[in-house]
């Protein structure tokens, strides 16, 4: 069980390196271990350096450093271990357009295995998604789901068939 | 394990019946204006699974995810979520919930109970069909394929399965800045959770 | 003393109520004292309903809902007490664009005495502004304002001149 | 009183002297891509009216404010940021900081003191020019006017001013949320300092 966790944090490392590079267009993120004699009971501390600054903890980054810092950890996770669904709530709010453009890439990339339901006001990761769940309250206080054409009203339908386009 | 469709009706904002169905994989946007449910639409899913904290679902107690009425519309006095996973890669054979004989490399998924199965007539090899109630006066029912079961039984199919109570599936509204405060033995728990 | 934090109560109580109505467009917003046999010593509470919404407790609201009431108790308290400047990073976040766009027209008309600063990615709160001070990073890890023009690339500028622009 | 200019050095990403001014009212937007140094300017206000948790300024500890090198550069052995503040309303008869005459109707601000005024040449009679540096050694400079005064004297002027530490002034990134979350008892403090 101790052979399994470090397997495991030495793959998901080896993934948050790569995902890191791949959101931030270069730069080093990583995890240790705090305590590196005793494997079995260390905890994890993570640094980070976006391309061209110091490595230093990941909780000296800027809001959306942090955001985009926690994503490419979650990615490395599911690449070790796939989830059959993962929901990201607004995980893009504080994302610049750049970024938030990376981040969407990504996520499609990873969406082979992985049902991603991604709730966002972000254009950038609607453009890239497959199907688009329009939320609307016509009558207030009541939520009701709709069919969403990018660049075009949402279509009231008679539930539920549209939601599979 | 795929997500193949979620049915919500009475859960916070969703007073009326509604359908949510999914390819399994790929991206789906969820948009909408603020207010709208969105994040209640997450929170359906997290209670389905088995979500406990009414705290996590941002209520004060469990009963505040039924739905409390609007200026125009009365309370009512049920919340319900069904969730539909597919598992394409087993080939079950028809057992029942209490003798199960696992065929060679499946996992406990393969041992869905054949019986009552709702409405969409979901692929009874394949499907486990999950629902949760909760009424009003306080009490709660759990369903697998139909069939009465408790909320234990439901957390399990889930454990190991990367929608667990540790994993990251659901990241929540705001929930993002708290992955890299956690501290060192949280964040190895996350780990371990996926080893 | 009890009289005058009575007296702010109410003057901030009504500002809350018209500013709420300002930015959700409509609804009701307002304080309530836990305590009202006791004022000296009374806590705050606060209750909200966007517009057709039941009144509950400010908690209850969604993401967006939350930091729009959260602008409306800081925008009247400023109605009552201006303060010489206030920075807002990044409030808007969590917004969707009607309400950011909602959010810009109430500053500007709150801007009269006060000088905002509002740090942001959206482009309506860009919009409502008089004045745009650009951040880069050049050379990596070293700050650097600019001027900068809507739909242009920024213009580095011998400092600092330009920022007045 | 109203925001005339801050002049950064050392502060954070801010290696080299930055100057931003300011008209007074309005709204001005402060733009950038992630983490190019926005949020780090509002701490540098922040700073410069004498916030004293190194954990308000997103660091361990105080010395985290001053410029900590890149790969290409070393790090600097001092932070300093300068705010220039106007009162239009006044107008102050030369007054030294010890012996205050106040004119009828005007506030502290009113007794700012002449004396050694940085380059720019803010208006004498109605300019309060304050400074404050940190130095590597631990060592702490502040100053009114270009006199020496003491961290209490700053955060004196603004007491009551609308930029106290319980006031809304600045509001940091994520802190928005907070501000609906607080407790009865901390909304009343909020709204006692404005009374
Ligand atoms: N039990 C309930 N009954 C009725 N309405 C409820 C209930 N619980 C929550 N709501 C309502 O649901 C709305 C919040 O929905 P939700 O949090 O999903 O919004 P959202 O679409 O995520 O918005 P945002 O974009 O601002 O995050 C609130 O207006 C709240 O009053
Ligand atoms: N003492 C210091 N010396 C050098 N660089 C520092 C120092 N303190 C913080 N930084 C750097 O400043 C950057 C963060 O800046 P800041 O938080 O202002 O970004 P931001 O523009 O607000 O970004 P976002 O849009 O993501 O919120 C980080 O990259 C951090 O490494
Ligand atoms: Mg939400
Ligand atoms: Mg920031």
């Amino acid at each position: 069980s101790r052979k399994r966790f470090q397997e495991a944090f030495e793959h998901i490392n080896i993934n948050f390196r790569e995902m890191f590079k791949t959101l931030f267009g270069g730069g080093t993120g990583e995890m240790r271990l705090t305590d590196e004699s005793n494997v079995g009971e260390s905890g994890i501390e993570m640094v980070a350096s976006p391309p061209g600054k110091r490595l230093q903890n990941v909780l000296l980054l800027s809001g959306g450093e942090k955001s985009l810092t926690a994503m490419a950890l979650l990615m490395a996770i599911f690449k070790y271990q796939p989830s059959p669904f993962c929901i990201l709530d607004e995980v893009d709010a504080p994302l610049d357009e750049a970024n938030t453009a990376r981040l969407a890439k990504l996520l499609k990339e990873m969406a082979g295995d992985t049902q991603f339901i991604v709730i966002t006001h972000a254009k950038r990761t609607m453009e890239a998604a497959g199907t688009m769940y329009g939320v609307t309250m016509e009558e207030p206080g009541v939520s009701k789901l709709v069919s969403v054409k990018f660049n075009a009203a949402p279509i009231p339908v008679s539930e539920p068939k549209a939601m599979a386009a | 394990l795929k997500l193949k469709k979620i049915e919500i009706q009475g859960f916070k904002s969703f007073a009326d019946r509604t359908e949510m169905r999914f390819h399994g994989s790929g991206v789906a946007a969820v948009v909408g204006p603020n207010g709208c449910g969105k994040s209640n639409l997450s929170d359906a899913i997290s209670w389905a699974l088995g979500e406990q904290s009414a705290k996590s679902l941002r209520g004060a107690r469990m009963e505040d995810v039924i739905f409390a009425g609007t200026r125009d519309r009365k309370p009512l006095g049920m919340a319900s979520v069904t969730m539909t996973l597919t598992d394409p890669r087993i080939e079950p054979s028809p057992l029942s919930m209490e003798v199960i004989e696992l065929p060679p490399g499946a996992d406990i998924i393969a041992a869905a109970p054949t019986g009552n199965i709702p409405s969409d007539k979901p692929d009874r090899k394949r499907d486990i069909v999950i629902t949760r109630r909760l009424f009003r006066s306080g009490e709660s029912e759990y369903l697998i394929d139909g069939k009465a079961a408790r909320l234990r039984d439901i957390q399990d199919i889930f454990m190991g399965s990367g929608l667990g109570p540790e994993s990251y599936a659901i990241i929540e509204q705001g929930r993002i800045g708290q992955i890299l405060s956690s501290r060192p033995h949280d964040r190895r728990a996350v780990i371990e959770e996926a080893a």
